[in-house]
């Protein structure tokens, strides 16, 4: 399960100080599909990469599965993460250098697991990207590095999803086959998931609705 | 006006070739304002890219304003586009050690316009932004960067605006501020307006809908 305790986040620029978390607490249970929603700028991905140990609070608590992540040292995370933790990036972040294939089997060869070629197969051919497994980040359309990008987040059956904004650049049927193929990952591999999201349509297959406006949790409801 | 004649494009990677547009022919009259649909892979950018002088045809002929562009060498086409082109990039390619406020006034003070930061400060302002003027692109949310890009698109009043998926990123709210500020734009000052997008609601607000498939037009339709 997921547990955040009164998380602030600050980033000062100089004299500038933005508040972009409030002193946000919840309750994720093991296992469930959530959705955060909230308008541009109002601290989605802040929040959702102290969650996924991509960054630290400023003050207060960040708990996965009763363990304090905000203390681990680097090591430590690092293996965490890759173990329990599958990250979708709002701008991707493949590795420019790597192919579609190589990009989804890195987590798979650092986390040790074998066959690491054939489980990149088939999860390229689940967001119907087989047939571009060689081309590199650039040779790929933005749709398409999204995809790339999920597929590299699920390729070590995490226990914890996060995505942030994973459809914003699909068509309405790619974006169907990815939300199809999450909760799917959540009903049968018990995998608790968390999508950042502007589509309600998207939003409607969690079980709930996490709102956040001004860096704060406004509201919670059940789909 | 833009007209396109059996556009063609083809990427080759060493032994592999992929026909991204298979002969576009279209022409968008002067003043109006076009979305463009497909699926996720199906030519979208890449003939964006095109139109814009951003890319080259494998075959096919490119004219804007009469004018065939992509036979026109580096000086002279980087000055057209300068002068005569906005462009919003999928994934925005802010310059990351410029500020939101700098990355804006950029192409204004190319063009040789005075008062470019009172021109700039007006535009960010039309998008919500003048409060995160200072912040570089890594200290913006995903929705703010794509924002910025918009404002640096639109900062020379441009005869043609191609915006390549603008909304992705932003909630419902924001969505609907960018698409009506287009519109005003287009029908306060002519400017065509070609625009990729996967989202309907934001197509309804142009004039003629294009949809390709497989690198081919395959329908027009008027909205
Ligand atoms: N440099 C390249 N080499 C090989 N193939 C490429 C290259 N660039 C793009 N492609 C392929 O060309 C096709 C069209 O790409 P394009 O970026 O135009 O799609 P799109 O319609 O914009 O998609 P999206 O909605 O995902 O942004 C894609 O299938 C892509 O894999
Ligand atoms: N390094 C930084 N320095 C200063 N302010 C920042 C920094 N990073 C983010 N911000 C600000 O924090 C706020 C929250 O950002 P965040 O990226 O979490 O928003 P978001 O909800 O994900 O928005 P979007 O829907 O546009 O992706 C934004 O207003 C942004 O300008
Ligand atoms: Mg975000
Ligand atoms: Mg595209």
């Amino acid at each position: 399960n997921v547990i955040l305790q009164n998380v602030k986040k600050v980033y000062k620029n100089g004299q500038e100080e933005v508040v972009a978390l409030k002193g946000i607490s919840l309750e994720i249970e093991k296992g469930s599909m959530v959705a955060l929603m909230g308008p541009s700028g109002s601290g989605k991905s802040t929040l959702l990469h102290i969650i996924g140990g991509v960054d630290f609070p400023t003050e207060g608590k960040v708990l996965i599965d009763d363990q304090e992540i905000n203390k681990f040292d680097d090591k430590t995370l690092s293996k965490f993460r890759n173990h329990n933790i599958g990250f979708v990036f709002q701008f991707h972040y493949l590795l420019p250098e790597f192919t579609a294939l190589e990009n989804v089997m890195l987590p798979i060869q650092i986390k040790g697991e074998k066959n690491p070629e054939k489980k990149a197969e088939e999860i390229l051919t689940k967001l119907n990207l087989l047939h571009r497994k060689n081309h590199k980040p650039a040779q790929l359309s933005g749709g398409e590095q999204q995809r790339v990008a999920i597929a590299r987040a699920i390729a070590n059956n995490p226990s914890l999803l996060i995505a942030d904004e994973p459809t914003g650049n699909l068509d309405s049927q790619n974006a169907k086959n990815v939300i199809i193929l999450l909760k799917e990952l959540n009903e049968k591999n018990k995998m608790t998931i968390i999508i950042a999201t502007h589509d309600v349509e998207i939003a409607k297959y969690c079980q709930y609705i996490y709102f956040i406006r001004d860096g704060m949790l406004v509201n919670v409801e059940k789909v």
